[in-house]
């Protein structure tokens, strides 16, 4: 799965998802990928999220929904990204989660639960897509 | 600092970011023309076999798509659930977008969607997606997604029913599964 996020010069956001879902599914199954605030979300006056992992399981939680919304109470993208992910172990904690968060200023942070997650950014001046590797909380 | 890039994995992944960064650095283009080009480079580049055409296919051996696009300006969203046939699942969700009221249109009806507004109609699968199938079927259906039905889905392929025992929780993913069978 690709959970991508957008942050332009001019302060505007957006946020995509595309997926071929989990192997082996059920025909007719889907998962996380296409629900707002599961896969992705983003409101400008916040932030944006991205997710990737167990999507059976993340979109009962909106995980992406959350960080957004802990965002605007005025948590860091690293503490908003933690929290959602930790809400979702606490309920399964063999779960396999990764999400992206950035705020509405370009603070971007990201947690994982149960794999070594990486993401990648590239922002202005920046030659190339720089990777970030995350270990599991 | 903007204009700003982030997503999700790296390795082939990196060409999402990349594509999304050139489009946002084009200053006639806005931040959800950014996202749908990072999401479409992936689907065309069929990045880690979990995004786009021919990956992660079905019990009945086809590949579906899921896709969303939302606009962090207004809450607008597009989405598609369960996209047959059709390879650009964001273009889609961009059409459910921009043309229509909605938020999400799936399966069957999602692709007749898509073809009115121009889109082709083609197989998802490959011959890797359509080999990984079989050899999922020569292992006896393993891992599998069932619960609670008979024959017993840890060993055994379907068609199944359901079981007349009472029922267990299975909230846990199954262990077996392959780091390449997620969302």
């Amino acid at each position: 799965t690709l959970s991508l996020l957008a942050l332009s010069p001019s302060g505007s956001m957006a946020a995509c998802t595309t997926t071929n879902g989990a192997s082996h599914k059920i025909p007719g199954r889907v998962g996380d990928g296409p629900i707002p605030g599961s896969g992705s979300y983003v409101d400008s006056t916040a932030g944006a999220c991205g997710a990737t992992g167990d999507g059976d399981l993340m979109m009962r939680l909106l995980p992406c929904y959350q960080a957004v919304e802990s965002l605007r109470r005025g948590l860091s993208a690293q503490e908003a990204a933690d929290d959602a992910v930790r809400r979702i172990i606490a309920r399964y904690p063999g779960a396999r989660t990764g999400i992206v968060v950035m705020d509405n200023r370009g603070e971007h942070a990201a947690a994982a639960s149960g794999w070594e997650f990486t993401y990648s950014y590239r922002g202005k001046g920046m030659e190339n897509a720089e990777v970030v590797v995350v270990k599991a909380l | 600092s903007p204009p700003l890039i982030i997503n999700t994995w790296s390795g082939p992944f990196t060409a999402a970011t990349n594509a999304a960064y050139l489009t946002l650095s084009n200053s006639s283009s806005t931040s959800l023309d950014a996202v749908q080009a990072g999401c479409q480079a992936c689907q065309t580049n069929q990045c880690d076999n979990t995004v786009g055409f021919g990956g992660s296919p079905d019990e009945s051996c086809e590949t579906t798509l899921d896709a969303l696009i939302m606009d962090g300006q207004t809450l607008n969203a597009g989405a598609v659930a369960n996209l047959r046939r059709v390879k650009d699942a964001v273009g889609v969700a961009r059409h459910v977008l921009d043309y229509t009221q909605h938020t999400l249109l799936a399966g069957d009806q999602a692709t007749q969607f898509a073809l009115q507004n121009g889109f082709e109609e083609e197989s998802l699968s490959t011959e890797n997606s359509l080999r990984a199938c079989h050899e999922w079927r020569s292992n006896n259906c393993q891992p599998n997604y069932r619960s609670n039905v008979l024959p017993n889905p840890l060993s055994s392929c379907g068609p199944y029913s359901p079981s007349s025992t009472s029922l267990t929780q299975n909230n846990i993913p199954n262990p077996s599964s392959s780091d390449h069978s997620h969302d």
